[in-house]
């Protein structure tokens, strides 16, 4: 009598939650924009056997938006997940991958992310301050003063915008913008880039140094702007991720597709 | 009225009485929340 198939997989059994941790790890390590994610939920699993030891897993995952930019050196598991009042984004992904001798790798994921809805957050938080689209002029002059200021006043490393990560406007009790953004260290000194900021470029792949900058921008009653960055210094890039290299990139709003 | 009445009551004698403890399992997908539902 032929074996009788193995039980469905349960989505919180040890082998579910191992292939959902590559393909965790598979999104982030191919994502160029944008936040790390972590697992929120295994929506479901099919395992389709191939052969001997060989089988096609088709997940799908519920993953939340942390607040480690995508190139931050931090380990997944020291990244907090943005909090459902800050305005949490959310991404559903589909994952195909192989397990063949016990060994998983993915053959493909496709992903969307999407913030969550503003009547969800108002519901449960009516002062929270919602996210901006990162196209927003007032997020855009905040973020180029923001850099300037912080470009003005550093002994280091003249710091060019890589992309605008997240941004939110309130306009009560003050009017204030909050943005952070990632950066990244120049061939120039701040004070050569004042002299001619045009020769100023990022340093090439193999001396690349990225940051993350946080600012907030209080426009009345008074103006009052906070910067604050943090570079990573040089990181060994991982072989099949180009690293970002094209300043002034600025990130979609979050709902958007990534294969 | 005999039919129906007989009808249910075989019908309440069909249902497969359930062993003292049994704790149906918990269906194997969607699986548990880590952080919260958006």
């Amino acid at each position: 009598v032929p074996a009788a198939p193995p039980a469905p997989l349960g989505c919180d059994d040890p082998e579910s939650v191992a292939a959902a941790e590559v393909a965790v790890n598979y999104i982030n390590g191919h994502s160029h924009h944008g936040y790390k994610f972590a697992l929120n939920r295994i929506e479901d699993i099919r395992v389709v056997p191939q052969g001997p030891k060989n089988y096609i897993i088709f997940l799908e995952l519920d993953l939340l938006e942390t607040q480690c930019h995508i190139l931050s050196p931090t380990p997944l598991l020291n990244c907090t997940v943005r909090s459902f009042a800050e305005h949490a984004v959310e991404g559903d992904c589909d994952v195909k991958l192989q397990k063949v001798d016990g060994t998983l790798s993915v053959l493909a994921s496709k992903c969307h992310s999407h913030a969550d809805s503003s009547e969800d957050i108002l519901k449960v938080c009516p002062d929270c301050p919602l996210l901006a689209s990162l196209n927003n002029t007032e997020v855009l002059g905040m973020v180029s003063a923001a850099l300037n200021d912080y470009n003005s006043k550093t002994t280091g490393s003249y710091l060019r915008l890589l992309e605008i990560g997240r941004a939110k406007i309130q306009y009560h009790p003050v009017h204030t913008v909050v943005a952070e953004f990632a950066v990244g260290a120049t061939n120039c000194s701040a004070e050569q880039a004042k002299a001619n900021v045009g020769d100023c470029q990022l340093l090439p792949e193999d001396q690349s140094n990225f940051g993350f900058c946080t600012a907030e921008m209080v426009k009345r009653p008074s103006q009052d702007l906070q910067v604050d960055c943090q570079l990573y210094g040089h990181q060994v890039p991982a072989p099949h991720i180009p690293l970002l290299s094209r300043p002034g990139v600025t990130y979609a709003h979050p709902g958007q597709d990534t294969s | 009225s005999v039919a129906k009445r007989a009808v249910a009551e075989a019908a309440q004698h069909d249902k497969v009485p359930r062993p003292v403890g049994f704790v149906p399992l918990p269906p194997p997908c969607p699986g548990k929340i880590h952080h919260f539902d958006i």
